[in-house]
């Protein structure tokens, strides 16, 4: 169990939760009016959702602990919900 | 199934590795490239053919890293494998992260699991969000011995290729010509399970109702992956709903039809000694909750309450088994008789009298 939460870490999080939505879900940072960091809530939450809801996770459209994990995990590089290239 | 619905308009595809990973024995790598291959074709139409060189339709191969695609791996963890959907060039084409660590067994990443969810891919499928299904997105073990594709995983790809081909009856059903309608002159194995009557020979296995002459085939890997050809004796205990299958040394069970982990085993575990290199036939008296072996002209008796081999064996199938052997292919048990197997003879044996009450041809075919 970590034993705190640092920014710097909460910060890594997301840049890693934006980098993974970009990828499996078709989340696209570009044209969202950003500074970085501060991702359109809506936009983001409705990716999360998305995500959860296709991995069988408890949507809440945050990226809570079991979000992160599920995104942690190995995985395969073929996007979830996109066009296939 | 991938956006547009993507297929092969063939059913015979190649596959080549063009690269391979330092981290397995190239022969492994193709062994698990393989069995992910088949795990499709059980299930489909397709048939795939592994060429050396050329271009084939489905190109395999390690990359770390940007690798020409446009689709850069991330080194360990995170994306471990992609896989692009039928097409032409680069259609169908798999390839895994060299950064990863593939492994045979249950350390690093398996291949053999990987492979058959980006075969999956190649094949046309999307991912699933069934979490048993194998074109779920994320990567857990199992073990590759009991793997069998979810029905999800099934009714995916046969939505787009169909089940797969029943051998064809024959044109002339008489004929003894025909290469798909043939008596089967000696079997390899034979048990009972459930009500069925299975049979094996060579990679097939056939069942029948007791009181029925009506047999199905079938290949033995569409239904135990994990079962090699040839098995040479199988036993059933039906009240623990398991059946035992041999094969040179080694012995696997599959329990309520699901293979069980932690197999194949020795036969030595069994009991046998050093010198037994594989069984000819087994069958299990539910009278007396003993099995029977059977190798070469000998028998050996197994205790199954006490999980013992019984002591004072081996002795002479000639001697115990009036009228039967000396050496025998295959037997059952059903109905307080054996029926032994010698050749194209099936021996019908009392087991309270302890003497042949029938012998006749059998009449056991293969792709009737």
């Amino acid at each position: 169990v970590p034993l705190t939460n640092s920014t710097g870490s909460e910060e890594n999080d997301v840049l890693f939760a934006e980098r993974y939505l970009e990828t499996f879900y078709g989340f696209v940072m570009d044209g969202v009016p950003v500074t970085k960091m501060k991702v359109s809530p809506n936009l983001m939450k409705n990716k999360l959702q998305e995500m959860q809801q296709f991995l069988g996770l408890k949507v809440t459209g945050r990226l809570d602990a079991s979000t992160l994990d599920m995104m942690h995990m190995p995985r395969c590089g073929v996007p979830d919900v996109h066009e296939f290239r | 199934t991938l956006a547009g619905r993507p297929v092969w308009r063939k059913r015979f595809l190649t596959y080549r590795i063009n690269s391979y990973t330092p981290d397995m024995k190239p022969a492994d790598v193709d062994y698990a490239i393989q069995k992910a291959f088949q795990v499709w074709s059980d299930v489909t139409p397709l048939k795939f053919r592994k060429i050396h060189s050329g271009e084939a339709d489905i190109m395999i191969g390690f990359a770390s890293g940007a690798h020409g695609d446009f689709n850069p791996f991330d080194g360990r963890g995170g994306i471990i494998a992609h896989a692009f959907g039928p097409g032409p060039g680069i259609g169908g084409d798999t390839h895994f992260d060299e950064a990863e660590t593939w492994t045979a067994n249950y350390r690093g990443t398996n291949l053999f699991l990987v492979a058959v969810h980006e075969l999956g891919h190649s094949l046309g499928l999307g991912h699933s969000s069934d979490p048993k299904a194998i074109m779920f997105p994320t990567y857990s073990y199992v073990d590759p011995n009991t793997f069998r594709l979810s029905s999800d995983d099934v009714r995916g790809i046969q939505s787009l290729y169909g089940g797969p081909e029943r051998r064809q009856p024959p044109s002339h059903p008489d004929s003894t010509e025909s290469a798909t309608c043939n008596p089967i002159l000696s079997l390899d194995a034979a048990t009972t399970v459930g009500n069925k009557i299975i049979f094996f020979k060579d990679r097939y296995f056939g069942w029948r109702n007791p009181e029925s002459p009506k047999s199905n085939i079938s290949l033995i890997s569409s239904f135990w992956p994990n079962l090699p050809s040839g098995i040479q004796a199988a036993y059933e205990i039906g009240d623990r709903n398991q059946v035992f299958f041999f094969k040179d040394d080694k012995y696997w069970v599959i329990s309520n039809l699901r293979p069980q982990r932690l197999y194949p085993k020795n036969v030595r575990s069994l009991g046998f000694p050093n010198f037994v290199e594989k069984i000819d036939a087994a069958v299990f008296n539910p009278l007396l909750y003993k099995t029977y072996f059977f190798v070469g002209s000998q028998y050996w008796r197994y205790d199954e309450r006490r999980q013992l081999m019984d002591p004072g064996y081996p002795k002479f199938i000639t001697k115990a088994f009036p009228g039967i052997g000396p050496k025998i292919d295959a037997v059952y048990y059903n109905n307080r008789h054996y029926y032994f197997f010698q050749g194209s003879v099936v021996s019908e044996y009392d087991v309270l009298s302890h003497r042949v009450t029938k012998r006749l041809k059998h009449d056991i075919k293969l792709g009737c």
